[in-house]
């Protein structure tokens, strides 16, 4: 796996927001977002799973910290019209990301990552991927022990 | 945004696979990919978001349909290890991406894609983002008028 994946990158300073059970119908995701562009909020990673009851679902996303408190403002704007139930906003993650190529062909490399955190006793919080990223959230405390333990993992220690 | 976005993508092809309330402790996530892994199943995108009351979460992943029925026979096989309370399977289902550099500095581009198909009534049913990508899952009959309008929006029409 040397040649596929070629670093970790991590940011400790983003703070991640869930909308819980925002209205799962077209151009929800359009107000939200647009919303937040409009307030020149930049936003990373944004993550929505299938919904349950086809009613409703939840989006999480993750801006700077510095964006939090206008985010949840904007969005508590927006709440008659969305419609969530909760906001919930969180500033102890870190994005923790393996970057590479092809990986779609190399079904081992999402699995190292999450073998790697999972014997560290690192749970698992928000998964996104691509072809070239597999990013998580993690508590922010285990930090330096998930990156170390990743750049050993994928044999990236020696400089 | 011209210069951000540099094409659509698409795939019909992909199933998609929903682990309803799979336990959310370290290790599990590992267990799933790594049994796809053993078993030479592609994984393209997973998305996991936020657990509700700490206890459980959905995975949603897409692989080929041809690997579907494998897929859900070697997860029903890992059921009592991983304790998952579904699994859906679900073929009709197409993955759009948005394709672009240095998206994160520009907070528009996955609202217009959210927009667009907002505007022409097809709901989003997963989101999974990152810099260069923006990915959503749509039922598979949208996918002509979602790549169509897609083209438009980003001026990407003209040959
Ligand atoms: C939840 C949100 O993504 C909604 N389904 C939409 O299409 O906008
Ligand atoms: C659900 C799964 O991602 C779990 N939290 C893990 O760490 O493996």
């Amino acid at each position: 796996e040397h040649e596929t994946v070629t670093g970790i990158a991590y940011s400790p300073d983003e703070a991640k927001i869930t909308l819980r059970r925002v209205g799962d119908k077209p151009g929800v995701a359009a107000n939200i977002f647009g919303s937040l562009a409009k307030a020149s909020i930049n936003v990373d990673m944004i993550v929505q799973n299938v919904s349950e009851d086809g009613n409703a679902t939840d989006i999480t996303f993750t801006i700077s910290q510095t964006d939090s408190a206008r985010t949840s403002e904007v969005l508590h704007n927006l709440r008659n019209e969305i419609g969530f139930s909760d906001l919930i906003a969180d500033q102890n993650v870190t994005k923790i990301s393996v970057i590479g190529v092809g990986m779609r062909s190399q079904p081992g490399v999402a699995t190292t990552m999450f073998r790697t955190l999972g014997e560290k006793g690192i749970n698992i919080e928000v998964i996104s991927t691509s072809e070239i990223k597999v990013s998580v959230l993690i508590r922010s405390e285990y930090t330096e022990l998930a990156v170390r333990a990743l750049h050993t993992a994928y044999g990236l220690d020696s400089s």
